[in-house]
């Protein structure tokens, strides 16, 4: 592999893009959904994560021109040359340039779409050319991939990850849930029974913890993937009390007695685990049973017992008036909650095998399913 | 026979291939010159780079394998350079 002079790269890991306009050969969501494809190629090997903007200058602007097209480098007619794209940087850094006089499909004849965006975004991310045949990015268009089949080389996953390093949760043993019959102590996903210690989002995934473990819903993989909690962050304990994202901090906080850490992605953060009564707990409070933060009201839901308190994470202070009884402002709620979610505008409270799904606005139980109806069981 | 007075054309692959050079790896405007003594070395050399990237045999030579290859469509972005 190799990176542009002076291997430029991006300073941030959350990247935005915009489709300036669309080419006549493909509906525009076909057109949509090939990009986001090829995005997810590289999201799934590094830190990056990429959204769409409707309007406006995004880091990477995709546009489909024909010939001379406002920059150096016109484009040739059919065949030869089929798109380029520049390295990280301001302005017209970081773009993308379809030949429009290129026939693009989404299959296997004509140019495919999806391969070259996967290549051209290589480039915007800092990528340069691969002299490795079967690499994404060997400039010469390989008409015998299968688009279907995707996968990067190792040779582009190295070269990529020599400028971001690897996803954050790439490099931990991934326990397959189906293909080998699961070390006794694997919690088996689909088990009726299951109940979880601790829910939690993390920058838009979800993680259920039980025991040393944790099952991970990714945006790119339907199927939950179970990872051993110290696979991400080694100096966790297990048997977790309660986790819960604070996304204004892009922290998750995860407590088990009367201690609490701070994680953001694959790192704890220095000066954990701290004391649960730095938040305002009194001394008769000895663990936390589950905790929630509203992404709306930035106010976060601590619950032990029958009884919640409620904190507010901009003072990063407990609110007067606590702790008050759950049933008084959650009814249905039953005490000794094991871990809350919000999701869908609705808090779930998790509760052995059950959950409650209720309705903040309506302030009543609107649903009750299984714990585990999240891992597709 | 060659006709008098007549220009002699390029086989269209020279004009290619040269075009092919300077966009992708960096032929230089006083190289370009050379271009039709293809035995000059800079130009060998380029075209050797060249197939050297791409995996062919380092001909030196415009050979029918390296113009196959030239000739596939490809990103636009060049191969070597700044």
């Amino acid at each position: 592999f190799s990176t542009f002079p002076g291997s430029p790269k991006w300073r941030k890991t959350h990247l935005t893009y915009r489709v300036e306009n669309y080419t006549p050969d493909l509906p525009r969501e076909r057109v949509d959904s090939a990009i986001e494809k090829a995005l997810k190629v590289w999201e799934a090997v590094t830190p990056l994560t990429f959204s769409r903007l409707p309007e406006g200058e995004a880091d990477i602007m995709i546009s489909f021109a024909a010939g001379e097209h406002g920059d150096f480098y016109p484009f040739d007619g059919l065949g030869q040359s089929l798109a380029h794209a520049y390295p990280p940087g301001p302005g017209f850094y970081g773009d993308v340039h379809f030949d429009e006089d290129e026939k693009w499909t989404l299959g296997s004849s004509g140019t495919n779409l999806f391969l070259v965006a996967a290549h051209e975004l290589g480039h915007t991310l800092g990528l340069f050319h691969s002299d490795k045949k079967e690499a994404l990015m060997y400039p010469v268009y390989n008409f015998s991939r299968n688009p279907t089949q995707f996968q990067l080389s190792q040779d582009d996953i190295d070269g990529i990850q020599s400028l971001y390093g690897p996803h954050p949760y790439s490099g931990v043993s991934v326990v397959p849930t189906t293909s080998v019959s699961p070390r006794p102590e694997i919690p088996t996903k689909c088990d009726p029974s299951l109940s979880f210690d601790a829910v939690s989002t993390l920058r838009g995934e979800l993680l259920f913890f039980k025991d040393r473990y944790l099952w991970r819903l990714s945006r790119w993989n339907p199927e939950p993937e179970v990872h051993l909690i110290s696979a991400f962050w080694p100096s966790l304990p297990s048997h977790l009390d309660a986790a819960y994202e604070a996304n204004s901090k892009d922290s998750v906080f995860i407590f088990k007695g009367t201690q609490f850490w701070a994680v953001q992605g694959s790192e704890v953060q220095a000066g954990y685990p701290k004391s649960i009564y730095t938040l305002g707990f009194p001394p008769a409070v000895r663990k936390i049973d589950a905790a929630v933060s509203d992404k709306d009201t930035k106010k976060t839901y601590f619950f032990v017992d029958d009884q919640y308190w409620r904190f507010d994470e901009k003072r990063w202070l407990m609110d007067k008036g606590f702790p008050r009884l759950i049933k008084d402002d959650f009814p249905g709620i039953e005490p000794q909650v094991d871990a809350v979610l919000q999701a869908f505008g609705f808090f779930y409270f998790f509760h052995g095998s059950s959950q409650s799904e209720f309705d903040p606005n309506a302030r009543m139980v609107t649903h009750t399913l299984k714990s585990n109806s999240w891992l597709l069981c | 026979y060659p006709l008098q007075g007549a220009v002699r054309q390029d086989p269209p692959s020279m004009d290619f291939a040269q075009h092919y050079l300077e966009k992708y790896y960096n032929l230089e405007k006083n190289e370009k010159q050379m271009f039709r003594r293809k035995e000059s070395s800079p130009v060998v050399k380029k075209i050797q780079e060249m197939q050297k990237f791409l995996g062919l045999e380092m001909t030196g030579k415009l050979d029918s394998n390296t113009m196959d290859v030239m000739l596939k469509p490809r990103c636009g972005v060049p191969d070597v350079g700044g």
